[in-house]
């Protein structure tokens, strides 16, 4: 393993940690998407049930099974929690999420390596992580909520994925043989809606900065 | 083999 995957699956891990702790510690879950939460679940759930046929090492399995249970976590807190279930803006977070999971099932069928359940559903989770963030992009981008730890929780992933990238050309360039189209594209895609949300934070920061100048 | 190139990946 190298070390851009290394820093990339940390910054992942980070991300989830950063979110359950701002919502533990702040017992509000404002200006979360659930929605992006429950496609990040279907995401890991279907990606990762080779946990059942495959072994790779401590090291995946710890990890696959760490995002499993931090993201059903999450959905617990937001559904569930007394508290923190009443802070959830209900209203706001209205993104239909079947204009994206149904397009991804329909791809992953059309799309993949090979036509088999365990392939297509890998197949279906690489599409669908690439477009599960767009919920909570707008929903940041409606509440104009922009809470300092849900913002880093966002630069975290974006920030994971663009050290993947640099883990695929590191792969590319040192492995011979490891090329991965559906998994390059689907991840150039979901680092390009980072961008396009790093530019809208940017953006509006400054916005904010100009705002609270003294006249 | 591309189908199993990503599999170690997370």
């Amino acid at each position: 393993m190298n070390i851009f995957r290394f820093a990339g699956d940390m910054t992942h891990l980070c991300s989830i940690v950063v979110l359950l702790l701002k919502i533990e510690a702040t017992k509000s879950c404002a200006g979360v998407s659930l929605r992006t939460q429950e496609l990040y679940a279907v995401v890991f759930v279907s990606r990762y049930l080779d946990l059942f046929f495959t072994f790779i090492s401590v090291y995946n399995t710890v990890m696959k099974v760490f995002f499993i249970t931090s993201s059903f976590c999450i959905i617990w807190y937001m559904r569930h929690h007394r508290i923190v279930s009443q802070t959830y803006d209900r209203e706001q977070d209205t993104f239909r999420v079947a204009f994206l999971v149904v397009p991804c099932i329909f791809l992953a069928l059309l799309v993949n390596h090979e036509f088999s359940m365990v392939e297509v559903l890998w197949t279906f989770s690489i599409y669908l992580e690439s477009v599960a963030i767009l919920p909570q992009l707008i929903l940041l981008q409606r509440t104009f909520n922009v809470d300092t730890l849900t913002s880093n929780y966002v630069f975290l992933l974006g920030a994971y994925r663009a050290l993947y990238i640099l883990n695929w050309l590191y792969r590319y360039f040192t492995e011979p043989g490891y090329s991965q189209w559906i998994v390059w594209s689907s991840g150039t895609l979901q680092t390009a809606i980072y961008c396009d949300f790093f530019y809208y934070y940017v953006v509006s920061w400054r916005k904010n900065e100009r705002l609270s100048l003294p006249s | 083999s591309a189908k199993s190139a990503a599999k170690d990946e997370l």
